[in-house]
């Protein structure tokens, strides 16, 4: 059916074959069924001219447009097979990729990022995004994480104690994640966990966005005093800073997916610690 | 040996709301490394606390107690020298998994190795299924470099694999493992499968 099947567990996403693009979200088990789609992006920094001299910086976000991150040809696609997991290589540009697994055990997706360094030479600041596309009815509504603690609902352009003026439609629906973000319709939910803090939003009905890496050329002239704008230096040759990190993805009928949030939520705050020794030989006691 | 040096550089941390972006670089880099200060500090709090377990549950049995436990901070970009080179070395890498929730865990944990015939015991001597993953480029070329700009050197030797097997750990305790390379031929981890798009194939 030119769809590639992955996950040996009860979970199994499905990506097209032509364009290795991720189409679907299946469990077997809790016969959840979903369309999701995946895509990256980047919103170029405003540099601030004579009538708008607000630049993007630090503090400040001032997305200057939306630019797609596509491939220039066939995605790089290769899918990895075994006992234990499953995972999709993808190769979307010569600084952005990632690594999905799923592990025959859970019931969750694991998407590693790895972004950067983020090329400048063109003169413009990016912020690099992922984006989740379902088609779920959310209603302008989505919920952000409060620093760790409960999830608090968020309505696109309102806020439940003032009068809002949206003069940003991107910034001014951003919320800082460092737990997660969910969304729900009717029937189902949608969440994604972070495992550092991140800002994101829902800008647009069943979808979740996420800002994943950024690096600026202007300062934002509130404080820092310095453009963001890190690099590392090996060799005397620098370069910006080349970021991977994990996202963990799934979709629960209306109402299952808070346990997952809380439990799943606490074991990437509190990692197993692995510490290592060496023996000789057989000596397995 | 304690935990002040990490004390310090949390409090510090947090005070002065260290954000990335939001302070100057040099900064930053101070507050990374009173971190990295701490962190050191506190992984050898860390070893000397669970070599203490290890040898408390191994009781009188054993001739050689456990003695140096070391951590893998850049395991996220396939640095792990304990892993690496003591199967080089033809000994076996002992792990100890410590989970520090008051719930069970069930998790898949994976450490780079520079062989692919390797086996998994758990501390009962019983195998357990495991699975070997190539590294990729990009993880190779990130290791490379950032290897080199955080440990100095260019680090020795190219793990050519993740190996990944599932772990059992305790609420607020800890399980071991024992990755050996077999001495006959047969019982060895599972080589992924790999498959590449084509165009539409």
């Amino acid at each position: 059916n030119n769809s590639i099947e992955v996950g040996q567990g009860n979970l199994k996403l499905l990506y097209s074959a032509d364009e290795g693009k991720l189409t679907q979200y299946v469990n077997s088990r809790n016969l959840v069924a979903a369309s999701v789609e995946q895509s990256y992006s980047f919103y170029s920094g405003y540099v601030g001219d004579g009538k708008d001299t607000q630049a993007s910086g630090a503090y400040i976000f001032r997305p200057n447009g939306s630019f797609p991150i596509k491939s220039d040809h066939q995605v790089s696609f290769t899918v990895l097979r075994g006992p234990i997991l499953d995972e999709v290589h993808q190769q979307l540009n010569p600084w952005v990729s990632q690594i999905l697994r799923i592990y025959k055990a859970k019931e969750h997706a694991e998407v590693e990022f790895t972004i950067g360094p983020i090329p400048v030479d063109d003169g413009i600041g990016k912020e690099v995004i992922t984006q989740f596309s379902t088609t779920m009815k959310t209603n302008k509504t989505f919920y952000t994480d409060s620093n760790g603690r409960d999830f608090i609902k968020r309505i696109r352009d309102f806020r439940s104690d003032w009068d809002l003026e949206v003069n940003q439609p991107i910034a001014g629906n951003y919320y800082p994640v460092n737990l997660g973000i969910y969304l729900q319709d009717s029937t189902m939910e949608l969440s994604v966990l972070v495992d550092r803090s991140v800002g994101g939003s829902s800008l647009v009905d069943g979808q979740v966005e996420l800002m994943l890496h950024r690096r600026l050329l202007h300062d934002d002239a509130r404080g820092v005093g310095e453009v963001l704008n890190e690099t590392v230096c090996i060799a005397d040759k620098c370069e910006g800073l080349t970021i991977q990190g994990k996202l963990y993805l799934r979709v629960d009928h209306k109402g299952e997916g808070a346990k997952w949030r809380r439990t799943v939520g606490q074991e990437l705050y509190s990692p197993l610690l692995l510490a290592f020794t060496e023996q000789d030989g057989d000596n397995w006691l | 040996l304690n935990t002040d040096a990490l004390a310090d550089a949390l409090a510090l941390s947090q005070h002065h709301d260290a954000v990335s972006g939001t302070e100057r670089q040099h900064v930053a880099a101070d507050y990374a490394k009173r971190i990295s200060i701490g962190y050191a500090e506190a992984e050898g709090l860390v070893a000397s606390a669970l070599a203490s377990l290890v040898n408390q549950r191994l009781s009188s049995n054993v001739i050689n107690p456990v003695k140096g436990f070391q951590q893998c901070p850049l395991l996220n970009i396939s640095y792990c020298p304990p892993s690496e080179a003591t199967l080089a070395n033809g000994k076996s890498v002992v792990i100890v998994v410590y989970n520090p929730l008051a719930w069970k865990r069930e998790e898949v944990i994976r450490i780079p190795v520079s062989t692919g015939e390797v086996f998994v015991q758990d501390s009962a001597g019983k195998e357990i299924e495991s699975q070997l993953l190539p590294l990729s480029n990009i993880t190779f070329s990130i290791r490379k470099k950032y290897a080199k700009a955080y440990i100095g050197t260019a680090p020795s030797g190219e793990p050519k694999y993740w190996l990944a097997f599932p772990v059992s750990v305790p609420p607020i305790g800890f399980s071991t493992y024992m990755v050996s390379r077999p001495k006959q031929r047969g019982r060895i981890s599972t080589m992924s499968k790999e498959f590449r798009s084509d165009g539409s194939t």
